[in-house]
């Protein structure tokens, strides 16, 4: 007979740990440097905050062939508050970021997969010490994730009066690692977040002692990302349901200019008649088992109407064309260099920016194919290239149009800001082929690549006038 | 401040449905029927039934742009006990397959993650009928996924007194999907199903009416999976803790040899001797705080030595050389085809086998590189084709070394058979880059490569002879 259980998400990403991209000790020290630098990002520059980084790995034993590492990162971002610290680190879905605006963390689950991770290779405890700006103390928690729970399991905890004004977070997590051969990409990751966020520093101590140090080149920082109410287009059922339910508004007409954005009174009036709902009706009517079929007309209108203003994009932010020059510049000096950051579009209700750099020449090693940087809500992608968005796009361009021969010295860098970037998967490597995406992209990149053939025609009518 | 809360796991992959496969009404339709067949298949197959599958999808009204599809799936397999019902299929993570035994499904989650689709897009319940072997019922239910809860909410339940003989299971789910643009690769999934499965007959019925019709063409099948005890190899500390808390084994010696597969009492002793541990110690002892070291010391030492006996292979079950030639065959008309199923191999405690066929010439159309058609667990995989480790291989071989010059009539079937498939997402489409499997695939593919290699060239000889 059929042995049937249940399984808690804490066990089912501890046992397939390779979804989240823990699948052997080279990658999992990438994803664990990854998710915790991503989340001290988060903490600072979505607050305002010129973020300062300190990222430290260091041996810490090792048992025969297993080498064992304790990975540090701490920032002078936000803090956690006591609260919700123990649940933040130990409980897998746990979140400050399951509301619509653009971060780098999405899913709940980041820190939570480095942890099982290192508890179930290394069996030592997640550290962490935390404080929030204005607060008086300092907070410390040393926790296991229990899987069969999903609940955190304290093991350690103390708190300080603060002496000076320090706020932000510090994590420590010891697992089996490979540095000799997760090295090259940690550090090609740290490199490419520096590069797009000249207004942060970043120390990087390697297990061999050394101190990569990227210093704050600007106090400018771009505008940090803003939460936003749904757009029609994006929404569902379930999501229609749970609106309805939390909902204080009375009437139809104020549910819809309440609850959404891009939905004014008029509009949602017109709407409403236009779809044959009664806009003084109460919304919690249509939760009736009676009423079932206007709530999916609802929804179903919602989702199709045209006449919806597009979803908000200055809620978006993203890295603007002079911040790519000045990072194109800064890692490859090349001969020239542009960027172009696209009008915002949506796809499925959410709100996107494509920006696209080019780089040519200069310091610039020929290659028989584009380097591509790809980029997503700031973060480096590295893995995964093949079945990106971004690869299938500049992979398909012809740049003979664009006065391009390889082996060519060019650098191509994409960047994706969304309020939902679709990953096709948690561990955050590749992006889906959504097609109104798809197409930004091939327009972005076209953008720059018009400009660059300008220049390279230019500077071969210059070749050939100086040669006569 | 940020505003912090948990979700449901059932909730997270409503929320982000495009992990698991449904990022659009495209793909979406594929792969609702692709989770039910695949459930269907395992209901039959690992229990020794010979497969008849029935797939029908209907247009069930459709508003606006929207279309509405009723997918309806039954089989003559196992069925699900009553008690079970409700849990199979509305609870996320709730699954019989969580053992170590060779199935299509693993994760708990596939046919909830199409009920969750179809409740977000057309808002009714899945309908299910059961009922096992040698039970006098059969069992009707109509529920929804409470997604806040991740439980089950039942509106319609039955049962009665059964007539016949009938065991099996239908389930039917209505969702929004596009047909005319899902059609072929839906076809291609069934037909690439059928070719490997001649043992079963499938029935698919299609909205326009056609019916497409999959006879059984052998009683003969191969033997079934069987569930495994996990290998040492294959463990980590959370596993580990689990079996000493499960197990009644009262010494080490004894937790060896009876909770590990391929570990005798000799070599049980042997291995305890070398790391170190007393052969009669309760296991319990080391679940305790200040033992953690002992119990860090024998994880590795399990994972680490090299005494214990290869993973068993005999619990897998292979498409087979014969049923890999005799499906080429029937679905390309070749002039030549060979296959080989490869001595079994295991990565990380895992035991697996590759298997290869090639079909060359004769009703094949000649292209630029090799039609590829890749297998895991039984299940074709026929998206995210660049990233699978089966592409990688097979694209990186100089095919010229087997006289094979494109454009050429090329076919190559890879099959990989695992207790644990390592996927890159829970959409099963790709595998990842194990190590150990891709250098298996990469010696089946030779293998089968130089057998075609001597056929070409005795053609190629043949042919000159015939010109003099
Ligand atoms: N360094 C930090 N500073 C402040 N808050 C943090 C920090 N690290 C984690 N957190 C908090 O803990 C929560 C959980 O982090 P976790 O990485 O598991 O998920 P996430 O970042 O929300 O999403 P994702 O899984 O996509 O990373 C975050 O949402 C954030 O509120
Ligand atoms: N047609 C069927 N016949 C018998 N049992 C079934 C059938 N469909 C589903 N089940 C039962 O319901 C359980 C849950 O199915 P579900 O597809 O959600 O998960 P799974 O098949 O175990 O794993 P995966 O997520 O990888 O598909 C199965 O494990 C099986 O026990
Ligand atoms: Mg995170
Ligand atoms: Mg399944």
């Amino acid at each position: 007979a059929e042995k049937f259980r249940e399984m808690s998400v804490a066990e089912f990403f501890a046992k397939n740990r390779e979804l989240a991209g823990f699948s052997n000790p080279v990658r999992a020290l990438y994803q664990t440097v990854r998710e915790l630098v991503e989340n001290s990002l988060d903490a600072t520059d979505t607050h305002r905050i010129l973020s300062s980084i300190y990222v430290r790995i260091e041996e810490a034993g090792s048992g025969g062939d297993k080498k064992i590492y304790r990975v540090t990162v701490e920032d002078n971002g936000i803090g956690i508050p006591p609260d919700h610290i123990a649940n933040a680190f130990g409980r897998v879905l746990y979140s400050s970021k399951y509301v619509i605006r653009q971060t780098r963390g999405m899913y709940g689950l980041g820190v939570k997969a480095a942890i099982l991770y290192g508890q179930l290779s290394a069996g030592k405890p997640v550290r962490v010490l935390t404080s929030t700006r204005g607060s008086d103390y300092v907070y410390y928690r040393a926790l296991y994730i229990d899987t069969r729970r999903n609940e955190p399991r304290i093991v350690e905890a103390g708190q300080w009066r603060k002496s000076g004004s320090w706020h932000g977070t510090r994590v420590t997590i010891e697992l089996e690692g490979d540095w000799s051969r997760s090295r090259s990409r940690i550090l090609e990751y740290i490199k490419r977040t520096a590069v797009i966020a000249p207004y942060a520093e970043i120390f990087f101590e390697t297990p061999e002692g050394v101190m990569y140090y990227f210093p704050r080149s600007t106090t400018k920082m771009p505008r940090p990302p803003r939460e936003a109410k749904p757009h029609p287009h994006g929404i569902d059922l379930e999501q229609l349901k749970t609106m309805i339910q939390a909902s204080g508004a009375s009437t139809l007409l104020e549910l819809l200019s309440r609850e959404f954005q891009s939905v004014g009174g008029t509009t949602a009036l017109r709407f409403l008649r236009e779809v044959g709902l009664d806009p003084g009706m109460n919304p919690r009517l249509l939760l009736r088992k009676e009423n079932q079929r206007l709530l999916v007309a609802l929804a179903d209108g919602l989702r199709s109407y045209k006449g919806f203003r597009a979803p908000r994009s200055d809620y978006l932010s993203p890295i603007g064309e002079d911040l790519i020059r000045i990072g194109l510049r800064s890692m490859y000096s090349p001969e020239w260099v542009d960027a172009v950051t696209r009008t915002p579009r949506a796809y499925q209700g959410h709100p996107f920016i494509v920006e696209a750099g080019i780089a040519y020449g200069g310091g610039i090693e020929p290659r028989e194919e584009p380097l591509l940087l790809r980029y997503a809500n700031k973060i480096p992608l590295l893995y995964e290239e093949r079945e990106d968005v971004i690869y299938k796009v500049v992979s398909s361009i012809n740049w003979k149009i664009y006065n391009v021969d390889f082996p060519a010295p060019l650098v191509v860098l994409v960047h994706i800001a969304s309020t939902k970037v679709p990953y096709k998967g948690v561990g955050k490597e590749s992006i889906s082929e959504v097609p109104e995406i798809e197409s930004e992209v091939r327009n972005a990149v076209q953008e720059v690549g018009r400009r660059l053939k300008s220049y390279l025609y230019r500077k071969g009518r210059q070749e050939e006038a100086r040669r006569k």
